[in-house]
């Protein structure tokens, strides 16, 4: 695991952050549900909790869908490539390639490659960045920076939660057992390389 | 686009091929090389912090420091760092990925802070490499 430079991360005492969806977006529930899991992850191991609010440009977290140019520098590029970017903390930007084929119930099972990307796995990764976690080197973690269609990751690895407890401590309630890592759930591609 | 599950994503919408497919044709480059797609490669590197932001020798040349470029980026990803363009490499140049940089200020933030040792064609680059 790695940090932004100068170890930015949400200050001490904040441990209640709220989130908020671009209003131009009109998510479903079911996409905002998908959100509110991959947020659960990063709280059962740290103290911190994310409540959505309605007030997103009160929110602490700001997650919108853009396509192409969307005015911060970092367009986005179609179908594939860049899927999605997230500032590092106190910003609490996080952007989605709207263009991207987002998958909302994670069935990747038993399915022919597609040019699909499971949004909470991505979610997942992207609240890493939020929280002040930068790309890690271990290929099973969440932080590793390939997030390929064909794959559900959504289990945060060891090196995650050992690197997201450096900067905010552990949940009272953690355990601090061995993350229950799945197989990740890929798609039957005929010998093709397994893909994050 | 929001599905409800792989299936049901029409076909009009799966491309035949996306942005950094192009890269397979790249393989066996390295150093010393000129080849069409290269400058786009550089670009690629930059995106993600391999070459510095001052850096803007964007032609179809494999210079030396798209060569440190692959370099760390073969060992960001637990690769061969050979700094050519083998076959492993491009699989994962091709993958859809996050678009945060793997380097930030000439510093990996991949392998726990490690400095990037003057792949990134910073100004350190000469100490190192020769």
């Amino acid at each position: 695991y790695t940090f932004f430079p100068n170890r930015p991360r949400w200050p001490p005492g904040r441990t209640q952050l709220t989130y908020a969806f671009l209003p131009d977006n009109q998510l479903s529930d079911n996409v905002r549900s998908v959100f509110s899991r991959a947020f659960e992850r990063w709280s059962e191991v740290t103290p911190l909790n994310f409540t959505e609010t309605t007030s997103f440009d009160r929110a602490d977290i700001r997650i919108g869908f853009f396509t192409g140019d969307h005015g911060d520098g970092e367009p986005f590029d179609g179908v594939l490539g860049t899927l999605a970017h997230a500032f590092s903390p106190p910003a609490g930007r996080f952007h989605l390639d709207g263009d991207e084929n987002w998958v909302i119930d994670g069935d990747f099972l038993n399915s022919s490659p597609a040019s699909a990307v499971d949004l909470e796995s991505v979610a997942v990764h992207e609240i890493g960045h939020l929280l002040g976690l930068g790309h890690s080197s271990v290929e099973g973690a969440i932080m590793y920076p390939t997030i390929s269609s064909g794959v559900r990751k959504v289990e945060l690895a060891n090196d995650d939660i050992t690197g997201i407890q450096e900067l905010y401590g552990a949940n009272p309630n953690y355990n601090g057992s061995e993350p229950t890592l799945t197989p990740r759930d890929e798609w039957d591609m005929s010998g093709a390389p397994p893909r994050m | 686009h929001f599905f409800p599950n792989i299936t049901s994503i029409p076909p009009s919408l799966i491309p035949n091929t996306t942005i950094w497919d192009a890269f397979n044709n790249l393989h066996g480059c390295q150093k010393g090389v000129k080849a069409k797609g290269l400058a786009k490669l550089k670009k690629y590197f930059q995106l993600f912090g391999y070459l510095n932001n001052s850096y803007d020798n964007f032609d179809d040349d494999f210079d030396e420091f798209l060569e440190f470029a692959v370099k760390t980026y073969q060992l960001n990803f637990n690769l061969n760092a050979t700094g050519e363009l083998d076959p492993s490499t491009l699989k994962h140049i091709v993958l859809p990925r996050c678009g945060n940089p793997d380097i930030v200020n000439g510093t990996s933030t991949m392998r726990s802070g490690k400095p990037s040792d003057g792949y990134s064609a910073n100004s350190t680059i000469h100490t190192v490499e020769h």
